[in-house]
C-alpha cells in the first residue's frame, strides 16, 4: 500500500505544472526511498526525470514498490480542486487501478476525496550515466527564465558560451539579433541571488529555444537552476526541491 | 543544425 502525505498541495502542483505541457503520460515509481518519474516528450528529445525522497513527505509508506500510470492532463484536473495550502494525501492499493487524492484544510475541517484511473503505460527506461560535464551554473532560476523567454523571440535556438568569468546566451534570428551576458558574483544576504560559474573547460553551445521554454516551467520550484554542460552529451538542467529534484536532459543542437 | 534525441545517449534498460 502507498501513503504518501505531503504538508501541501501547492508543491505536488507545481511539480507536476513543471512538465505537464512537454510531457502527457508518466508512470510515477514508488518505493520506500519516495517517488521517482521519468518521461521522454513526443519528439523525444526531452528527458525529464523526477525524484521527490521521503523527506519531502509529512508522511510516506510504500510497503512495496508500486506503478502509477498517470495521465498529466487529468491528474491537473484533479490537483486543481484543492487548495495549495491544503494537506494532500496519495493512496493506492498495491496493484492498483485507481489512486486516491485525498485533500485536508485543516483549519476548516473540510476533506475532499478524488479517485482518478491509473492506465497501463509501456515505456522504456532510460540509464542515465553518471556524465562528465565541461562547465557547470548555478544561477537564479527567475533570470534564466526571462533569458530564454526573451531570447526565443529572436531565433529558434539559443546558444550558452560559458568561459571563466562570463555567460553568454545569444540568439540569432530574421528580425535581428540579441545577447545577454551576466558574471558570477556572491549575494550573501541572499544566496539565491548568486551565480556561479565552475569550468574545466569552455564550451559554446546551441539548444533548441522550444525545449528551454519548456524546462523553465521548473522554475516555479526552486529560486535557482543548476546547468551542467558538455561538448558531448546532453545538458542537464535541475531544480532542486526540499528534498528531491527536477532534471531535464536536453542535447545540444550540432552541425550536419 | 540537428538535434539529437536523447535515447541517442542514453539506452533503455
Amino acid at each position: 500500500m502507498l501513503e504518501a502525505k505531503f504538508t501541501e498541495a501547492g508543491l505536488f502542483k507545481r511539480i507536476i505544472d513543471s512538465f505537464r505541457d512537454c510531457v502527457q503520460l508518466i508512470n510515477f515509481n514508488c518505493s520506500e526511498k519516495g517517488i521517482a518519474a521519468q518521461a521522454v516528450d513526443d519528439s523525444r528529445v526531452l528527458l525529464v526525470s523526477l525524484s521527490i525522497n521521503v523527506e519531502a513527505f509529512e508522511e510516506f509508506r510504500a510497503d512495496r514498490n508500486i506503478v502509477l500510470g498517470c495521465d498529466l492532463t487529468n491528474l491537473s484536473k484533479i490537483l486543481r480542486c484543492g487548495n495549495n495550502s491544503d494537506n494532500l494525501t496519495l493512496i493506492a492499493e498495491d496493484s492498483p487501478d485507481s489512486i486516491l487524492i485525498l485533500f485536508e484544510d485543516t483549519k476548516r475541517d473540510r476533506v475532499s476525496e478524488y479517485s482518478l484511473k491509473l492506465m497501463e503505460i509501456e515505456t522504456d527506461f532510460l540509464e542515465i550515466s553518471d556524465m562528465k560535464y565541461e562547465s557547470y551554473i548555478t544561477m537564479p532560476s527567475a533570470d534564466f527564465a526571462k533569458t530564454v523567454r526573451d531570447l526565443s523571440q529572436l531565433s529558434d535556438s539559443i546558444n550558452i558560451l560559458v568561459t571563466k568569468d562570463t555567460i553568454k546566451f545569444a540568439a540569432e534570428g530574421d528580425i535581428g539579433s540579441g545577447s545577454i551576458v551576466v558574471k558570477p558574483f556572491t549575494d550573501l544576504d541572499h544566496p539565491e541571488n548568486s551565480i556561479k560559474v565552475t569550468i574545466e573547460k569552455p564550451v559554446d553551445l546551441r539548444f533548441g529555444a522550444k525545449y528551454l521554454n519548456d524546462i523553465i516551467k521548473g522554475a516555479s520550484l526552486s529560486d535557482t537552476i543548476t546547468i551542467k554542460l558538455s561538448e558531448e552529451a546532453p545538458a542537464l538542467f535541475q531544480f532542486d526541491i526540499s528534498s528531491g529534484n527536477l532534471q531535464f536532459y536536453l542535447a545540444p543542437k550540432f552541425d550536419e | 543544425m540537428v538535434q539529437p534525441t536523447i535515447s541517442h545517449f542514453f539506452k533503455s534498460s
